[in-house]
């Protein structure tokens, strides 16, 4: 069984909203970086586990860990519904477990331990022999593979270590990149120190397959502007590698998806999420062509700075920046250019004002994933403008691969647009999962 | 990551042993990546 480390205390406990009518918790198989995702379309609602046995008080003397039979009753993220074997529609004893948890175990587990199964106590009389009932009930059903902790352990690795060194986006100057060094990983989530900062600075947090992370030397490759200390600028105009240097082959590379021969251009005017405000889709300007696709932008609404401090890198098939008039098209606000009014604001008028011409519809990512994800389902999510934390969720818009996620009990503007394919969400019971602590929904304390 | 692995339902002997004693029963877990 594991410990519960004290980042845990105070960790926001879903079981009283899993029980709820009309809960609905995103399915595991939705996000493609969760644990076990790929496989988990093989856990079904009424097959069979082995679990704990805690109906039980004499016989528990001579086994003082027994076991018994389950049927998985429902499945909301990693967490589901049990019933012991025997119980009928008897719910008296259903409890919720996660089903990752080293606390379930494939039927036939405890034979192979040598552990007898014990029926619990409420219905221990019911038969008297307890074989025939058994095998009836098994015969035929479905249970977990023998391998599935296995899978669920190599599902959990990280491919990064601490103490690597990598490029990552700077969170007080977002148009470069900073050279810092991972301190702790917690589910597959990266927390890195920069490589300057000062010992009361929290440093960074982002999943692994965040695009806000690269390997050694990729500023120098792609032309991005880097900050970093001189003897790692030596060595990477020398292409010398230390073994603490993050390579390449543990990144994500983004896909390519331009046709030959066209390109973003400079000036071009496009719509994007903020990156300082996840919450709107704002009226953008690609200020550079960056080398391997990737593109620096600026949001049109923030204050005048000529330093380009607030340039934005993402990559010309990221999914956060669209073709103009994507938020007419789709009845969403866009934030106007700086000194626009937002009911009065048109492309044409702006276009026209500005000697501009919109990015062509064919340079955005096509690509609409079949993601599963549908309004009002729950998940947990990286807060991304204080991402060492996570937070119970809900999904409230969907459009195309496009997801508006809403943090319970906080206002609207805090929410956040993300990605279908978003690394920073999860699914209800990964927090548990993985040791990470949840924040629960804001809770406004009214007094009279 | 990005292989097409495919997964089948497999039949399989399951041991059981309660305090009366062992049998065996055929269950269906899912199996190995093709």
């Amino acid at each position: 069984r594991r410990k519960r480390t004290a980042e845990m205390e105070g960790s926001y406990d879903w079981t009283p909203q899993l029980i709820e009518h009309g809960f609905c918790a995103a399915p595991v198989s939705c996000f493609k970086h969760a644990p076990i995702s790929e496989i988990w379309d093989d856990i079904t609602v009424g097959m069979k586990v082995e679990v704990e046995n805690t109906d039980c008080d004499e016989v528990c003397e001579a086994f003082p860990d027994s076991f018994w039979v389950a049927t998985v009753l429902r499945i909301s993220g990693y967490r589901a519904l049990l019933r012991y074997e025997g119980f009928g529609h008897n719910a008296e004893k259903d409890f919720w477990v996660s089903l990752c948890s080293n606390d379930i175990h494939p039927v036939g587990w405890c034979a192979t331990i040598g552990k007898p199964l014990i029926p619990p106590n409420t219905i221990a009389n019911k038969y008297k022999d307890w074989k025939d009932f058994l095998k009836r009930r098994l015969t035929g059903a479905r249970t977990l593979p023998t391998d599935f902790y296995n899978k669920v352990n190599d599902s959990m690795k990280s491919r990064f270590r601490c103490g690597l060194q990598l490029e990552v986006v700077d969170k007080n100057r977002i148009s470069q990149v900073k050279v810092a060094t991972i301190q702790k990983i917690l589910g597959k989530r990266l927390h890195v120190r920069y490589y300057d900062s000062p010992p009361d600075d929290n440093g960074f947090w982002c999943h692994e397959d965040s695009p806000l992370i690269h390997p050694v030397g990729w500023s120098r490759k792609i032309g991005q502007t880097l900050d970093a200390y001189p003897d790692y600028l030596e060595r990477m105009s020398k292409k010398q590698y230390s073994e603490d240097d993050a390579t390449e082959d543990i990144f994500i590379v983004p896909k390519n998806h331009t046709i030959p021969g066209f390109k973003f251009q400079e000036g071009m005017k496009l719509e994007a999420i903020d990156p300082l405000n996840l919450s709107a889709i704002c009226a953008a300007t690609v200020m550079r062509v960056l080398r391997k696709e990737f593109i620096m932008i600026r949001i049109d609404s923030y204050d005048e700075d000529a330093s380009g401090a607030d340039w934005f890198c993402y990559h010309s098939c990221s999914p956060c920046i669209f073709p103009i008039g994507f938020c007419a098209q789709h009845g969403l606000p866009l934030t106007p250019p700086k000194g626009y009014d937002p009911t009065t604001f048109t492309w044409d008028s702006y276009l026209t004002e500005t000697n501009t011409i919109p990015a062509p519809i064919h340079l955005f990512n096509p690509e609409v994933p079949q993601h599963g994800f549908i309004e009002g389902m729950r998940l947990e999510a990286a807060d991304l403008m204080d991402p060492r934390l996570v937070c119970v969720a809900t999904i409230t818009r969907v459009i195309g691969r496009l997801l508006r996620v809403h943090f319970d009990g906080w206002e609207d503007e805090y929410d956040q647009w993300l990605d279908c394919q978003s690394p920073d969400i999860y699914p209800v019971g990964w927090c548990d999962l993985v040791d990470h602590k949840l924040e629960g929904p804001r809770v406004i304390n009214k007094t009279t | 990551a990005s292989e097409t692995k495919t997964r089948k339902w497999e039949q399989k002997q399951v041991q059981i042993k309660t305090l009366e004693g062992e049998f065996s029963v055929t269950m269906w877990a899912s199996g190995t990546d093709d």
